[in-house]
């Protein structure tokens, strides 16, 4: 564990936490991409399968429980709760075309040919991408609510955190996992335009806007 | 590499 590490986790709770009070507290889930939800959920049950057979802290097991738990609540708040405030008719990404691919790169690229691994692997790819709906329809509604924008913003951190934690644990301990830092790469590009945008409007006072 | 399928990050 390193600060960059810590800072990323705290990151990525910050996010989780975020989506969920603002949900809970406005009873609503507009302009929230249940799709993005829902390929989140399947990266987290994916990955932490091996909960049940490989023990590292109390504190991965505890963070693993926390995001299987709150994205299958975020899941359940969309779909069923408030569901009547859904905008579903801007959230119209097709999911397979991030499923499909990240299942076949998980098939050509892992550590070893076994179930777990290969469930790892494409939870690593899948994760990558998952966002897209949810800045897809972003772009298609034209603008992001600020609490909507503040949870992108950490939940891009999150990963670019992970890239320092990457630098410092590969000079620090040798350790490189070609894979994540891939995966993490790409992951934080795709937020890089949102980035721009949060910092010039957001954080300027302005609502987030996208130009036609 | 040996240490990448340890998978010890969230």
């Amino acid at each position: 564990m390193n600060l960059f590490r810590l800072m990323g986790d705290v990151s990525h709770v910050l996010a989780v936490f975020i989506l969920l009070a603002k949900i809970w507290r406005t009873r609503s889930a507009a302009g929230i991409s249940g799709r993005s939800q829902i390929l989140f959920t399947i990266v987290y049950l994916a990955r932490y399968m091996d909960l049940f057979f490989s023990f590292i802290s109390l504190y991965n097991t505890v963070m693993k429980l926390l995001f299987i738990s709150a994205s299958c609540a975020t899941v359940y708040l969309i779909y069923f709760k408030f569901r009547a405030t859904y905008d579903g008719n801007h959230d119209t990404f097709r999911i397979e075309f991030v499923l499909v691919p990240s299942l076949l790169l998980a098939f050509i690229f892992h550590y070893s040919m076994s179930f777990f691994e290969l469930a790892w692997s494409f939870s690593i790819f899948l994760e990558a991408v998952a966002i897209l709906p949810q800045l897809f329809m972003v772009t298609k509604t034209g603008e992001a609510e600020n609490i909507t924008s503040h949870y992108l913003f950490a939940l891009g951190s999150y990963r670019a955190l992970y890239i320092l934690n990457w630098i410092y644990r590969y000079y620090t301990e040798g350790h490189f996992d070609p894979i994540a830092v891939c995966a993490g790469i790409v992951q934080t590009i795709l937020y890089c335009d949102f980035f721009y945008l949060y910092v010039t409007k957001v954080l300027q006072g302005r609502k987030l806007q996208v130009l036609p | 590499v040996s240490a990448a399928a340890a998978h010890d990050e969230l």
